[in-house]
């Protein structure tokens, strides 16, 4: 079973249309094996990604030396998950 | 599996394995066999049944209302929403006048799991599958993003052509058999005139088109019953969307499921994004499970409601 321990989900703000365009970049390089829950499509609208551990960092430096403003949606997902699957057999039990 | 006597008995507050979901949809027709039936349209890649829930009172191909959740496995809420949605019809037929009149006239067609197979594998192997679960030739990727595997601009902008990508269109349109199946019944029935397809999340009513700028003919109309529609269903939890075409409001996509059903003459063609706004994403408590489902079911009931006002 896959898990996502210490895996991110983040929020991304974007100010302006140049912003969204190297989300876009970002997107393409599929050795971060990003997920985007929401893609990069206006300055109106939030992004959300969600990272891979071992990309985090990698993506949080990009954003940060580009001046993209970020927070963190889901700190763990898999503690989420796991919260989930709990919830799931309590209401069975 | 979760045992049940009745479907009443069933935890509509939590989120269910396939096995389960099938079963409760095999007790809900014994239960009410003469309002509902189960169709068997077809399989998906890895020979699971996919099934569709017919609430009939009557009559052959008479005008149809057809409803699918799940498209995107890992859209838990949009399942567990279908589930109170069927039970919602069969528990208010007979009770609610507007639900009684609907269906003395029409039917009502509801795919649960549109893609079970991948759902089947988010409760097993990958909680944050998107996509169906074929084997791509020449890659190692599996699974085609069936929401961009429609005929209605296929291979255009807002689709990857990489098996990897979560948005991949696959070889070629309706290369799915979970999409394939859909195809094959609207075009056999040939009288289905409002299509709901339900994704989550992030809050959006959304009408064709999403693979052009170009404005669906009918778009003043659509407009105006998603701002009604949306109105109705902020009314009871005060939940705020969006909405618009697809590709003004959220972005180019091809391939996507209404546009090819708008495209075929379903005028009232609509596809919504349930909660939400951007604290779980995929992973909505299950105690949002019956609020979001009873709100979305309000501006169901507002498309259900024009459409059966509005014969074309």
């Amino acid at each position: 079973q896959k898990i996502f321990v210490g895996d991110q989900v983040l929020r991304i703000v974007t100010k302006d249309m140049e912003q969204v365009t190297l989300l876009k970049d970002l997107e393409e390089l599929e050795n971060l094996e990003l997920d985007f829950w929401k893609g990069p499509t206006h300055p109106d609208f939030p992004t959300d990604v969600h990272v891979p551990f071992a990309s985090l960092q990698a993506v949080k430096v990009f954003l940060e030396s580009n001046n993209i403003q970020y927070s963190i949606m889901i700190e763990d997902l898999q503690s989420v998950v796991e919260e989930e699957k709990i919830q799931i057999i309590r209401s069975r039990s | 599996i979760e045992q049940m006597r009745n479907t009443d008995s069933f935890n509509y507050a939590s989120y269910h394995t396939l096995d389960e979901i099938y079963n409760w949809m095999d007790v809900l027709v014994s239960e009410q066999s003469n309002l509902v039936s189960k169709i068997n349209i077809g399989s998906t890649f890895e020979n699971r049944p996919i099934y569709v829930l017919k609430f009939s009172t009557g009559g052959t191909k008479r005008p149809a209302i057809w409803i699918d959740t799940g498209i995107h496995s890992r859209e838990w809420v949009t399942q567990a929403s279908g589930i109170w949605m069927a039970k919602k019809i069969a528990t208010d037929y007979g009770k609610d006048a507007f639900i009684t009149s609907i269906l003395n006239e029409m039917d009502i067609f509801i795919e649960i799991v549109t893609n079970p197979d991948g759902f089947h594998f988010t409760h097993t192997k990958n909680r944050m599958w998107r996509k169906t679960r074929s084997i791509n030739s020449g890659s190692s990727c599996v699974g085609v993003d069936p929401n961009r595997n429609w005929d209605a601009g296929f291979g255009g902008a807002g689709a990857s052509s990489n098996p990897c990508s979560e948005t991949y269109r696959g070889p070629r349109a309706n290369s799915e058999s979970e999409v394939k199946s859909i195809v094959d019944f609207v075009k056999s029935h040939g009288n289905i005139k409002a299509f709901i397809s339900i994704h989550s999340y992030s809050q959006m009513l959304l009408y064709p088109y999403g693979y052009t700028k170009t404005p669906a003919p009918n778009q003043q109309e659509l407009h105006s019953l998603a701002r009604k529609a949306i109105d109705a269903l902020s009314s009871l939890y005060g939940t705020s969307y969006r909405y618009g075409s697809i590709i003004n409001t959220i972005y180019q996509a091809s391939g996507g499921t209404i546009d090819w059903t708008y495209n075929q003459g379903i005028k009232y063609s609509y596809t919504f994004e349930l909660r939400d706004t951007g604290r779980y994403g995929f992973i909505l408590p299950a105690n949002q499970i019956i609020p979001t489902a009873q709100e979305t079911w309000l501006a169901i009931t507002t498309i259900m409601e024009h459409t059966y006002n509005n014969p074309y």
